[in-house]
């Protein structure tokens, strides 16, 4: 449900800002 | 020895250099090392000169090199200390030692401050969370009525702009991000805890004693 969410918690959804992306082979 | 437009290999530079930026962040003088095999993959993905553009970046976050993400940005200006348009080897490393699970909680918090105060103002504001919002419904292909979206945001605001002052300072956003820790869960990479058993491909290259 996106109302229940606060807005920071959808932004961090990105998937620019999961650097862990970064390790993947 | 890392900002040099050459390639490099990890034993041309110095251990002064690798002591001098293990001492600078989180890591050990071998996971910096290390950390430079993951460098070196990521900043030749494209163009191979030893510096990742934001088209290697973005290869590495999305497995696709072209189409406009605000994140990417902003994730890219932070890394890109210099502000010259590439990211030094030097540079990777400051950026990554935040994201290190031993780093302070209040560094994390100021690095997340940073990527959300789009135009470093000092303050995170209402357009700028409604930008970075649409973002996120743009980039995950959900829509949202406006309305809604204008719901989250009261919603957010009213919970983290404590003097109601229609703007959320950096005290502010610590307060509202040590409520909320689960914003903070990108900001922490188990991974880089021992970078050099995670990753045993980067050990053969490693030669440095502790």
């Amino acid at each position: 449900q996106p109302t229940s969410m606060n807005a920071f918690e959808l932004i961090s959804m990105s998937r620019a800002l999961d650097l862990g992306n970064l390790f993947e082979e | 020895c890392f900002d040099s437009r050459r390639r490099q290999s990890p034993r041309s530079c110095q251990h002064a250099d690798l002591a001098r930026l293990a001492h600078e962040s989180r890591f050990s003088v071998n996971e910096v090392e290390a950390l430079y095999e993951l460098f070196k993959k990521l900043s030749c993905s494209i163009i191979d000169d030893g510096l990742i553009h934001k088209e290697e970046l973005r290869l590495a976050l999305f497995q696709a090199p072209y189409g406009e993400n605000l994140f990417l940005d902003r994730v890219f200006d932070l890394f890109d200390e210099k502000k010259n348009g590439v990211i030094e080897f030097e540079e990777f490393i400051h950026a990554l030692s935040v994201f290190h699970p031993y780093a302070p909680i209040e560094e994390k918090i100021d690095f997340a401050f940073r990527l959300y105060d789009l135009r470093q103002t000092g303050f995170i504001e209402p357009e700028e969370v409604r930008e970075m919002v649409a973002a996120i419904l743009k980039e995950s292909d959900m829509i949202l009525s406006d309305e809604l979206l204008t719901m989250i945001i009261d919603k957010t605001f009213a919970d983290a702009d404590s003097d109601k002052d229609g703007k959320i300072s950096k005290e502010e956003w610590m307060a509202y991000a040590l409520k909320h820790p689960t914003l903070l869960k990108n900001m922490t990479l188990p991974y880089l805890k021992d970078v050099t058993t995670a990753f045993p491909s980067f050990i053969f290259n490693t030669e440095v004693e502790d």
